[in-house]
């Protein structure tokens, strides 16, 4: 079938990879089994294959159930949030596809202007999301307390935190430690 | 509040309180959730004189078992002032909160996420009656263990036996090999004083697989180990220093019939073996923890991407445009590719967990009606998930850490730490490779049904429809 490069034609992407790959596991394990291999060697002799077909029907699923749940979840919500929800899940299943691209061109009619369009959509959504990058993980509403990084506290003030983070290293305790009289002046001294 | 982070919060287009109750799962969830935080962290229980990570080993432990029984204090608590279920030990231990008070892990985890689970979904009513209510006033504090230093996922290769005495009606547990000792539970080590133990079950001069055992590691009273427990701690590990990994070894331990579980499999008292209606029931325990799994990588991801994007707005760096300032990093491209990536995996696994979660309930609701239909679904599902959501959020967590330069490495980031829990998730409950070769286990069979034109469960119901493709 011709390439959709649609969400929904992505999603039916990822399930032809998922399923071609699959194809080809089987069909390469079979092959084996006919040149005289035991089904277990054929089946060690495929895991490499079957790993990535494990993968890709995973990705399927994830992608079909967040791009699905999401849609039944926004439509009870704000105008604002539901495009702020629908532009996350664009932008995951539009990064995949890009990561995917070598697969897509194996298994899909994906085409490379299809490819560099995504590849223009997904800069988009990143240009799109940006002003919304901090509201987005103030969402996860995750206090300072558990947090408990110096570098994302709620009022920003890394520097300072880091600064008194490093305060509580036990060797800031004395200014002068004493391996500097057993061994660093003993030995700039020549008597180590 | 840094000025460019509050410019941030300042064009922010949508309702962020909006947002926090759809995660939660309602207004009522963000309440709940709220309160037991502030309960928490009442307590100050995160508060350390000196930071744990210049501890020494042993130091660490022993400040893991002080916060994690005081946590217990504080649930239990909670638990009478509001009569709620288990999910507050899950919110409270295994979440976020649990991480930021036990930064190294709990070593009574495993007592909540996998002792008491076990007994509730193996144990007949009588045991669960038993041990539940014990485990639950942490009257006993159990763990998990299946995993054996030679062996790991591949549960028929395990070697410790069971062996059933008629003449005493009694069980003789015994480790055989060096690779028989059970190797890595959480809380094994020094903390547990029962563990449920996966063995070979031999009745009647026959073997009939792996059962899972309750057994009494350490004396109530002293905590000293029992005649024939050989048991200790397996040493330092990349991350979860607290959790009190153990090893565990059996020179001929007697316990009695009734500490078999035996909701699914029995051995009578003259050592006649009841079948299972699947083997496949023993597995249930590693297929909830995963499914536990798939939301805990949720919660390390968001704290990662939180922790570099409000970073990514208060560093500038460079000089792009000459007489103009500092750009934030936020504002590159390469750095919005970095987070905002991670920012829609946190939705898309937590969509995803909610979903395994409501299918998991369902599969077991079923089996309590005989119906196995979909368990092997479930459990190819909960293997691959695992497999992803643990791989992603590694990757997304040092993603992460490389967003913050420099600053990232260190300690007080947040960031190596959090990468030590998440990675770890890639080994445990089965290695990821080992997951994702048991789900395409269920996928070739699938084809195959597809390929004799049987229908197919939901979840791979597209195999059919894309098999007609061009490589059928």
């Amino acid at each position: 079938p011709p390439w959709d490069n649609t969400i929904e034609g992505i999603i039916a992407g990822f399930e032809r990879v998922a399923a071609g790959k699959l194809g080809l596991c089987v069909a390469q394990i079979e092959k084996r089994q006919k040149s005289g291999m035991c089904y277990e060697d054929a089946w060690n002799m495929t895991s490499v294959q079957l790993t990535a077909a494990s993968e890709a029907h995973c990705r399927a699923i994830l992608l079909a159930t967040y791009h699905k749940e999401t849609a039944e979840q926004a439509a009870s919500t704000s105008p604002a949030l539901r495009r702020v929800l629908q532009q996350l899940v664009d932008l995951y299943v539009v990064y995949w596809a890009l990561e995917y691209v070598g697969d897509l061109l194996r298994f899909t009619s994906i085409s490379e202007r299809d490819i560099e369009s995504l590849q223009s959509w997904y800069e988009d959504l990143l240009t799109q999301l940006r002003p919304n990058a901090v509201g987005l993980v103030d969402a996860f509403d995750i206090k300072d307390e558990i947090l408990n990084s110096a570098l994302g506290a709620y009022d920003g003030r890394a520097y300072e935190r880091l600064m008194e983070e490093a305060m509580k290293s036990p060797l800031n305790a004395e200014p002068v430690n004493k391996t500097f009289h057993t061994y660093l002046k003993p030995l700039m001294q020549g008597k180590l | 509040v840094n000025v460019d982070l509050q410019k941030e919060r300042d064009q922010c287009t949508f309702d962020v309180e909006e947002l926090t109750n759809i995660i939660d799962g309602g207004v009522e969830k963000t309440d709940e959730r709220r309160k037991r935080v502030e309960m928490a962290l009442k307590e100050q229980l995160h508060i350390d004189s000196v930071p744990s990570v210049y501890l020494s080993h042993k130091e660490k432990y022993e400040l893991a078992v002080k916060k994690a029984c005081l946590l217990f204090k504080m649930i239990r608590k909670l638990q009478e002032e509001e009569n709620t279920g288990m999910e507050n030990y899950r919110a409270v231990l295994g979440g976020n909160l649990g991480t930021a008070i036990l930064s190294d892990g709990s070593p009574l985890l495993l007592h909540y996420v996998m002792f008491i689970p076990t007994v509730m979904g193996q144990g007949t009513v009588e045991q669960q009656a038993y041990w539940v209510g014990r485990a639950f006033n942490l009257d006993i504090i159990g763990t998990y263990a299946q995993t054996e230093l030679g062996h790991g996922t591949f549960i028929r290769g395990l070697e410790t036996t069971a062996t059933y005495d008629p003449s005493t009606k009694e069980f003789i547990l015994h480790s055989p090999t060096l690779t028989s000792y059970k190797w890595w539970p959480g809380g094994l080590a020094h903390t547990a004083n029962y563990c449920i133990v996966m063995a070979q079950l031999y009745t009647k001069g026959k073997c009939h697989g792996i059962h899972p055992f309750i057994v009494q590691l350490r004396d109530e009273e002293t905590h000293m180990p029992l005649p024939g427990i050989k048991v200790g701690e397996i040493g330092a590990k990349l991350g979860m220093n607290g959790t009190n990994n153990g090893f565990l070894g059996f020179d001929q331990v007697r316990i009695p019939r009734d500490y078999m579980l035996m909701k699914n499999s029995k051995v009578l008292e003259d050592g006649t073996y009841v079948n299972s209606p699947s083997s496949k029931l023993t597995y249930g325990t590693m297929m909830f923890v995963r499914v536990m799994l798939v939301n805990d990588m949720c919660n390390y991801m968001a704290k990662a991407v939180t922790i570099a994007t409000r970073y990514s707005a208060v560093r500038r760096q460079s000089q792009p445009k000459p007489d103009e300032p500092e750009p934030q990093i936020l504002d590159y491209l390469t750095q919005q590719h970095k987070l905002l990536v991670g920012i829609a995996s946190v939705h898309a696994f937590r969509i995803n967990a909610n979903w395994l979660w409501n299918m998991y309930n369902n599969v077991t609701a079923e089996l309590e009606t005989g119906d196995m239909e979909r368990l092997p679904e479930l459990h190819a599902l909960s293997c691959c998930l695992k497999a992803l959501s643990t791989a992603d959020a590694a990757a997304c967590v040092e993603r992460c850490r490389l967003a913050c330069g420099g600053h990232g490495y260190m300690l007080s980031s947040n960031l190596p730490t959090t990468y030590g829990l998440v990675t770890a998730a890639c080994t445990y409950e089965g290695e990821n490779t080992v997951m994702l070769l048991q789900t395409a286990r269920y996928l070739v069979k699938a084809w195959q049904q597809a390929a004799s034109g049987n229908s197919l469960t939901p979840t791979v119901s597209y195999l059919s429809v894309v098999r007609s493709g061009r490589r059928s």
